[in-house]
């Protein structure tokens, strides 16, 4: 089950739509510090489902939408979309014999939130169960943030026990 | 449970001690409990000795062999509890090149089986990806996907991240 | 004591408005008391703006961002209560090609009046190097100086460190 | 107030005496990961006299002292020399009038230590006080180990209060 597209608008750094197109093997994102590698990351993240703003190294969720620059106003929509390659019919329940599974979150200024699968608005339990079993999810060893390594490095014995715990 | 903890913890440990001599070319590394006896509390020690060297604690060791222990430790992980797709923001930070070489090559090795999205400045990373995406920031504080390599060329892209032809 | 505090804390803002947009070629940054009425407990917020972007608190910012203002800190605390030499430890390391530029330029001038010894991965930093000492482990475990390049070439160094003619 | 020269001996990973000659400007070390670039920082701060084993990255002095390795067997002494240009005469007390003033600091696995001053046995406390109020020590802002950035970014504004209050 591989990512086939991101699109990502109006989520932090990126005001405008972007898309970014996934093909087969090992996908490299480069760029000066500050043009938005990261916040890739944290788009996929938030379009997993993440509640915590903390994990998005924001203070409050409304902190991912974009804020605006010395030059451009801030907007009043993040908005994050993934689509989903579903040949091996892992994002099972009615999902299963899709090929394609697209998921997409919107988070508006009002503070309104908004879950959609295949373009059909669904609450966030149904978007976190459709990934139950696949290993996907915002938790766990899948997504390594920058630092992470620096933190695992300096962990104490004790502090370690949760990277196994987490696994079990 | 203390069952599934040990089992887990097992499972770790028994990834970590081939990964991490793969990882960097010899020596050998493994988990240790603190308290065998006391599986509800006990921390976990990182032992590791790398080629040449002697055994020894994680301190005295240096900030890139430090950082490949936990590379080891954290694939040995996501191994045991794999996902189909491992996203790397900027591992290879405090790598030389003959660990970047080997964590790539690592990188490669799995990507067989999992889909890797990795973040990086390195250049021998960026020499060993499928496809390149460049992001920046020509209007401060606005990114933009600029340029897409696929192996063999690169494609330009136009607004909204869409390829041109 | 209160007066102290108060007047190191002026002369390291003051110094720190002034070093970090010359670190990042542009934008503004400063350090705000979190209570400006309990100077005994009170904590420190470091408020930046990259070039062209909006003000903003630390936390959103990127890896090399963060380092760049923290980079900043360190030098305006550094000038304001001097030493004779400077020793840097892989600071450059979340810096890409442009903000490692600047860092070592402003090495440079500091390095009028500072004696600097930086450890480094980086080819831009060792460029601006006058005196590069490489340390190698030929025998594993065993540190050896292995050449002392001075502007202008490279003197090979023999057993204990010493130069060979 | 310059270090012209550093010898280590049996320090951490230098099994071999090994002498850093300074000249002008700006001094880089470079080399691969574990050769011993940080531990010279440690070196430096040792022969300054810090006390503590945990700013050195080990748990227990001894841990300075060259442990052996697959091929060669632990060293029972570990020194560090250092010679300061005294130039300004900001070296004081009886030392200011000399051009260069040399410390020496010597740790046997015995557990017996030794401080020198231009080769005279002095006490720990004649070294801390022959840099009072040049600015050198093992605290402060002249030597930021590898991490300390990271650890400034990631400290929370109370923690931050502890960078001025060592300053002030
Ligand atoms: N809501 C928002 N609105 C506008 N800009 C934002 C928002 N959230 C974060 N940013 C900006 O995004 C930038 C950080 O991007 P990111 O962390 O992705 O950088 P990066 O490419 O990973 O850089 P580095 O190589 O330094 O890690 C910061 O400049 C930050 O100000
Ligand atoms: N007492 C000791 N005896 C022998 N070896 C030691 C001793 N103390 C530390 N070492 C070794 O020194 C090495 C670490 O050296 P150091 O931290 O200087 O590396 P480095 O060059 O800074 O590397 P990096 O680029 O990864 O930061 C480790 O391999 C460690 O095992
Ligand atoms: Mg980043
Ligand atoms: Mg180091």
């Amino acid at each position: 089950m591989r990512i086939d597209r991101i699109e990502i608008h109006g989520f932090k750094s990126f005001a405008e739509r972007t898309v970014f197109q996934f093909g087969q093997g090992v996908s490299c994102v480069v760029g000066p510090n500050g043009c938005g590698k990261s916040n890739v990351i944290d788009a996929i993240k938030w379009g997993l489902g993440e509640q915590n703003a903390r994990q998005l190294r924001g203070r409050a969720m409304e902190d991912v939408i974009f804020g605006g620059s010395e030059s451009r106003p801030a907007t009043g929509l993040a908005e994050v979309a993934m689509l989903f390659d579903n040949g091996e019919g892992l994002l099972g329940g009615e999902y299963a014999r899709l090929p394609q599974v697209e998921i997409r979150r919107r988070l508006f200024r009002s503070g309104e939130s908004e879950y959609l699968i295949n373009g059909e608005p669904v609450r966030l339990r149904e978007v976190t169960s459709l990934f139950l079993d696949t290993g996907v999810g915002t938790r766990g060893y899948s997504i390594i943030e920058q630092g992470r390594v620096g933190l695992i490095v300096n962990a104490r014995p004790e502090e370690r026990r949760f990277l196994v715990e987490e696994a079990a | 449970t203390r069952e599934r903890f040990r089992e887990t913890f097992d499972a770790i440990n028994e990834r970590f001690q081939v990964l991490y001599p793969r990882l960097v070319g010899g020596g050998r590394g493994f988990l240790r409990l603190t308290d065998e006896n006391d599986l509800l509390e006990t921390g976990i020690d990182l032992i590791v000795q790398p080629p040449g060297k002697r055994l020894q604690n994680m301190t005295l060791m240096s900030g890139g062999e430090k950082a490949m222990a936990a590379i080891a430790l954290i694939f040995a992980i996501f191994l045991v509890k794999p996902s189909p797709f491992c996203l790397l923001d900027e591992v290879d930070a405090p790598l030389d090149e003959a660990n970047a070489v080997r964590f790539n090559e690592m990188v490669r090795e799995m990507s067989g089986h999992t889909q890797f999205l990795v973040i990086t400045h390195n250049k021998s990373t960026m020499e060993v990806a499928d496809t390149l995406y460049g992001v920046t920031m020509e209007e401060p504080g606005v990114s933009r996907l600029v340029s897409v390599r696929l192996e063999g060329g690169t494609a330009p892209v136009g607004p909204g991240g869409s390829e041109v032809d």
